[in-house]
C-alpha cells in the first residue's frame, strides 16, 4: 500500500523542504521504503541530502520534458531506505516548456506511477508558487502535507492555499485529501507563536499534528553540511521533533 | 530624477516584503516620495500595510489584466508620503491570463511609466518565483535590490537568482542593475550567518549594504497589526535596523 505526498504551500520559506528532507529520512530510519522527489528549481531537497548537483546526468527535468523513465533519473541516497529524484538548476526551464505540451499538468502523474510500489511513501517538495510545477505534484499526489510556519504572512496564506487545493481536487485530482498540517519553527516563547497555533488548530480542525516542529538553529545548519538531522546532531531538538512527527503521521496511517 | 526598483529573490521566506514595507516605510519618514507595489498574489505588502484587500474595488490585477489607469488603483496609506499600488487575490489567475496576451512581459511597465515622475523611488515586491509576475517587475525595474536571509538555502540560490537577472538584462530590460544586496534575519551568535554574510560580501564584492537586519521578533510581529515597523515599535532593533538601511540607500543616490 504505497502512497504520494505533496509538501505544499505557495508561501516561502515555511519548512517545506526542511520537512521533506527530514521527515522521509526519520521514515527510512523507522523501516519503511521511502522516495524523496525534488520538483523545485531550487533544488533544495537535492542539496540537502548531500548530492552534487553539477554531478548529475539526469534529473526530474529529463523526466518531466525528455520523457525518459524515471527509474533511470533516480539515485540512490547514503540515508537508509531512501531514494531521491533530484532536481537541478535546468527545471527552471521546464515550466515555460511544459505549456505547450500535451497532459502538461499530468507529466510527474504519467511516470511516477510506474514506480509508485517501489516505495512505501513518495514525498514531492514543491516550489512556492502556484505554476505548473507545483500543480503537477499536487495532481500526482495522494493527498497534501503542509508546512506552517509559526508567523503571521503564513496565517494569511492558508485561505489561498486551501483554494488551490480545491481547484485542483475538481479539475485534475478529485481524490485529493489533506494529510496533515505541521507548524514549523515553533517558538513558545512568543505570543505570536502562540496565536498562529490557535488560529491553525480552529481552521483545519482535527487535521493538525500534534508535534510542533520548535525553531531550532541546527535544523538550518544541516543542509550546510548535506546532512538530515539526524545524521547531523541526532540529539538535538530539531532531531526529536522530526522523529516524533514521523511516528505520529505513520499513527494515522494505521487508522486507514 | 525618479527610480523603480523591483525587491527580488526567487528563494521564498527571505524577507522581500518586510524589506519592501520597512524600507519604503523609513524612506517616507525621510522625507521621499514612495510608491509601494505589491504584485505578489500572497499580497503581503498589502495587508503589512494594514489595507484590507476584500475593501478594495481596484488593485494591480485591473491594471494588468483589464488595463484600467493605475492611479485609479492606487491608495494612500496612513503613513507619511506613502502609497500602494495593491494586490488581491485574483492576482494569482494573472499569469495564465498574461500568457496569452500581447506583449505580456510589459504588461506592468507600459502603465507604471505614466505615473513615474509623481514619486522619488518606486519599490516592487516580488512573489518567490521566476513566473510572468516576477519577470514584468524585472522587465520594469532600473534596479533590483536583492534581500538575502541569512541561511544556507538562501546562500545557494544566489547563482540562479544572478542568472534570472542576466536573462532579464539580455532580452527585456539591458539597462537593469544591482541596486544592493540587504542581509536578513542576522544572529550574529550562530556561525552560519557569520559564513553567509562572508560569502555574499565575496560573490556580490561592494554591492552588499554594511547594514545587517538583524534577526528580530518585532519584525514578525508587526505585521499582525498592520504596521510598519517604525509605528510598530520604533524603538526596536529592526526599526533602527531599517532606518538606517534607509539612510545607506540614499547616500548611493548621491553618488550618482
Ligand atoms: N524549525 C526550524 N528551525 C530553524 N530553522 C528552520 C526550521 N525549519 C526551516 N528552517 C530554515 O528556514 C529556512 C526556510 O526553510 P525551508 O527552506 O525548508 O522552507 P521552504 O518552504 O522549503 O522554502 P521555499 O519556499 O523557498 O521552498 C531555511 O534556511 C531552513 O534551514
Ligand atoms: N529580520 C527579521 N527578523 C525576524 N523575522 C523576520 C525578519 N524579516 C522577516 N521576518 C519574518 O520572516 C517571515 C518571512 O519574511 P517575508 O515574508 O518578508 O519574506 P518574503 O521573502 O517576502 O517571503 P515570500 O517569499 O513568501 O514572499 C515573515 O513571517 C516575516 O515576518
Ligand atoms: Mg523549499
Ligand atoms: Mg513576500
Amino acid at each position: 500500500m504505497s502512497k504520494i505526498i505533496a509538501i505544499f504551500n505557495q508561501k516561502g520559506g515555511v519548512g517545506k523542504t526542511t520537512t521533506n528532507v527530514n521527515l522521509a529520512s526519520s521514515l527510512g530510519l523507522l523501516g519503511k521504503k521511502i522516495l524523496a522527489v525534488d520538483i523545485d528549481p531550487q533544488g533544495n531537497t537535492t542539496s540537502g541530502l548531500g548530492i552534487d548537483k553539477q554531478s548529475l546526468k539526469r534529473s526530474i527535468y529529463n523526466v518531466l520534458i525528455d520523457k525518459i523513465e524515471v527509474e533511470t533519473a533516480i539515485i540512490q541516497t547514503p540515508f537508509k531506505n531512501l531514494d531521491l529524484l533530484p532536481s537541478t538548476v535546468e527545471l527552471a526551464g521546464a515550466e515555460i516548456e511544459l505549456t505547450s505540451s500535451l497532459q502538461r499538468e499530468l507529466a510527474l502523474k504519467n511516470s511516477i506511477i510506474k514506480i509508485k510500489d517501489n516505495y512505501d511513501y513518495i514525498f514531492i517538495d514543491c516550489p512556492p508558487s502556484l505554476g505548473l510545477l507545483a500543480i503537477n505534484a499536487l495532481a500526482t499526489a495522494d493527498s497534501v502535507l503542509i508546512p506552517i510556519q509559526c508567523e503571521y504572512y503564513a496565517l494569511e496564506g492558508v485561505g489561498m492555499l486551501m483554494n488551490t487545493i480545491q481547484l485542483v481536487k475538481r479539475g485534475l485530482n478529485p481524490d485529493l485529501e489533506i494529510e496533515g498540517v505541521v507548524l514549523s519553527m515553533f517558538d513558545g516563547r512568543n505570543n505570536l507563536s502562540i496565536q498562529v497555533v490557535e488560529e491553525v488548530k480552529k481552521y483545519f480542525k482535527g487535521k493538525v499534528y500534534t508535534t510542533l516542529i520548535p525553531r531550532n538553529v541546527r535544523l538550518a545548519e544541516a543542509p550546510s553540511h548535506g546532512l538530515p538531522i539526524m545524521e547531523y546532531d541526532e540529539k538535538s531538538r530539531g532531531a526529536e521533533a522530526y522523529m516524533e512527527l514521523a511516528e505520529e503521521f505513520l499513527e494515522y496511517q494505521e487508522d486507514e
